[in-house]
């Protein structure tokens, strides 16, 4: 079955939905097969992808609640080998719906469970919250991959997060491991990065990725285009760091 | 009684936190009495003044539970005229234990409705959603400050939050309106600034704040020394449009 990966960090701004999108646009590029699953009702993923998802069928709400089948929640994207699940405003009711549903914190593993066929990976882009959206998503992971902004708050929300990660593998799904940490909007000129980048590495080690995602007024600019920035401008930094980061993971993944 | 300011964004990093702590700490030394508090489950407001926040005594949480009255819950700050009401790591799972609760919505109003002698303004820095704490927020509010990050994924969410807004003061909170937009992070180089501002302020006129806060380092590094950026370093560009932006509150208080 496909390798699941939850995009999480409930600090928010930190770059998850532009990692799971550019990430996913690079394992496709390597012939990889991927779904990303948008579970934020943000639904920036859905358009930074140029869907316009306000429109559409079946999303990811009805497959949570089980009256669709994933199968037929899925769009592609105009990424060849990439294909979207995307978002709906009526997940900001679904945290609420869900509280007092049966298997409230399996439902997203289960709709899952239908799909394993089709691909080789599922990312997994999640809100900015420790609730029971990014609790599907981390029940439903194979691995966590954490985007980490080089900024104070986002270092101190780190242990925070890693003490879900646990609770959530001790509980609920024991294989659920730490795929690693990318660092993002990482500014050279910036003191304050360097010292984060040394805290983190001090803290987790190899479980650092050592790509770093540089802060890129490109990438911010491809959202609006709705493409990924490895579609807007391959050659920029903010684009070759993600392509980079995917042969480091696939690297990591085989050797494992 | 006091104002009470909601402190308001779904998307994630645009500078609630940020907003929540400079605004008040300017606030205060133009000699008006403020009570941030803090709703994040993160807790980055009451990192940001400087508390250690995870070893105190009662928080918002008992609060909102109403196991303690707001009054006993308030924490000095080393500004003077400025307190604060600490976050707890417990807030995450408020969300789930309000949902079946009595009076679920309003339970933020009621405790502040017992403060109302001691301050001028009231901040609620609220977490990156809209879920039963921000609604919390905007019912306990007179006015909703929205910080907003110049960038398209920030711009997209905004129209769904001035719903919200909208949907809250039809049911439950007639008072509420929308206090203003402040733009943030602002990088005068980067073109994407300049698109979003036209577009943000072609659809609400002058409910955009004329102050616009800079991007600048000095800000995100004064959190780490547990200081708002007008302790940390008042002649930074940052801290001077954080002064700037109160006198603009202030004149459009009390111009109104
Ligand atoms: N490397 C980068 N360089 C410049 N801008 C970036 C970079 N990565 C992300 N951004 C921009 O920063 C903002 C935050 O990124 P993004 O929305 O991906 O974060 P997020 O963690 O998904 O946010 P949320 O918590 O709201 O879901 C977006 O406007 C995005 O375009
Ligand atoms: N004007 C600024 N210049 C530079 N950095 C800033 C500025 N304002 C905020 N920051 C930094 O950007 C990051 C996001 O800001 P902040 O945490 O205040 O946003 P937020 O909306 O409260 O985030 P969340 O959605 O997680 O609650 C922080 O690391 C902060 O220090
Ligand atoms: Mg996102
Ligand atoms: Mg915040």
């Amino acid at each position: 079955g496909p390798r699941v990966l939850a995009i999480a960090n409930q600090k928010g701004g930190v770059g998850k939905t532009t990692t799971a999108i550019n990430l996913a646009t690079a394992l496709a590029a390597c012939g990889k097969r991927v779904l990303i699953v948008d579970l934020d009702p943000q639904g920036n993923a859905s358009t930074g992808v140029g869907l316009d998802w306000r429109r559409r069928g079946p999303t990811i709400y009805e497959a949570l609640l089980g009256s669709t089948p994933l199968n037929d929640c899925v769009v592609d994207t105009p990424v060849p080998n990439m294909a979207i699940v995307p978002s709906s405003v009526d997940l900001s009711g679904a945290e609420v719906e869900l509280v007092a549903a049966e298997r409230r914190d399996t439902r997203l593993r289960a709709a899952l469970h239908q799909e394993r066929a089709r691909w080789d990976y599922v990312l997994i882009d999640c809100p900015p919250a420790l609730g029971l959206l990014t609790v599907n998503a981390l029940v439903a992971a194979d691995a966590v991959l954490v985007p980490l902004q080089a900024e104070f708050y986002a270092l101190e929300g780190l242990s925070h997060l890693l003490r879900t990660i646990e609770r959530v593998r001790r509980a609920l799904n024991p294989a659920l491991v730490l795929q690693g940490v990318v660092l993002t909007m990482y500014d050279r000129r910036n003191n304050l990065c360097d010292l984060v980048a040394k805290d983190v590495r001090a803290y987790l080690g190899d479980r650092v990725y050592r790509t770093v995602i540089p802060r890129n007024v490109r990438v911010s600019e491809a959202p609006s285009h709705g493409k990924p920035v490895l579609l807007y401008d391959l050659a920029c930094a903010g684009a070759q760091a993600y392509v980079h980061l995917a042969g480091e993971m696939l690297r990591r993944e085989e050797g494992a």
